[in-house]
């Protein structure tokens, strides 16, 4: 564990927090992609698949168990919660997302790094992390303005895969055989996803202004 | 021999 992997933990898990925490204030999702949402419930229910075979270290299974129910509770909230639901706006959000599920998981079919049922679970989730948040960034676009916890969640998604990259480059200098093409590309693409969000975010923090997404 | 190597990260 390095300084950088830490923070970028407790990034990604304050991200899904105020999420929550928004929800569950407001009761309301406004603003919020369901089928972000449902993507990354998939992503942790497929990466986490080892939660309870391979024991890490309680840190992990802790971490983990929070992501797969934070995720999941957000899924319901948005699906069920007969106040939150109304809030879902589900002409906006209309992205395919089943069109991102099939490429990611016949990619980790054929680029993996062991043709094993978890290996290959674990691949799909990486792929499909990486492009699980453009529902949510199609939305933001549709919807032109975006409510500054919105706006955090997505910061701080973007900030953790972020930290997740320096801690690749740390642990590729200081574990001799740490090498892990697949993680670090996907998370490189993803990382680049958020790129123009977190421009036009920093410069609507930067000029004090509503942050404001061009179509 | 290759250890397996988990995934150690979340």
């Amino acid at each position: 564990m390095n300084i950088f992997r830490l923070a970028g933990d407790m990034t990604h898990l304050a991200s899904v927090l105020v999420l929550l925490l928004k929800i569950h204030t407001i009761k309301s999702c406004a603003g919020i992609s369901l089928k972000t949402q449902e993507l990354y419930a998939l992503v942790f229910a497929t990466r986490y698949l080892d939660l309870f075979t391979d024991y890490i270290s309680l840190y992990n299974t802790l971490m983990k168990l929070i992501f797969l129910v934070s995720s999941f509770s957000i899924v319901w909230y948005i699906r069920h919660h007969k106040i939150v639901r109304r809030s879902y706006d589900k002409d906006q959000d209309t992205f395919r997302h089943y069109f991102l599920v099939l490429p990611c998981f016949l990619l980790a079919l054929v680029i993996n790094e062991k043709f094993t049922v978890k290996e290959i679970m674990w691949t799909f989730s990486l792929y499909l992390e990486a492009v699980a948040i453009l529902p949510q960034l199609v939305l933001l676009q549709r919807t032109r303005n975006i409510d500054n916890l919105t706006g955090q969640y997505v910061f701080l998604l973007g900030a953790y895969r972020s930290l997740y990259i320096l801690n690749w480059i740390y642990r590729y200098f200081t574990e001799p055989h740490y090498v892990h093409w697949i993680t670090w590309i996907s998370g490189l693409v993803q990382t680049l996803l958020y790129a123009d969000f977190f421009y036009y975010y920093f410069q609507s923090w930067k000029n004090n202004v509503k942050l404001e997404l061009p179509a | 021999t290759t250890q397996e190597q988990t995934h150690d990260e979340l």
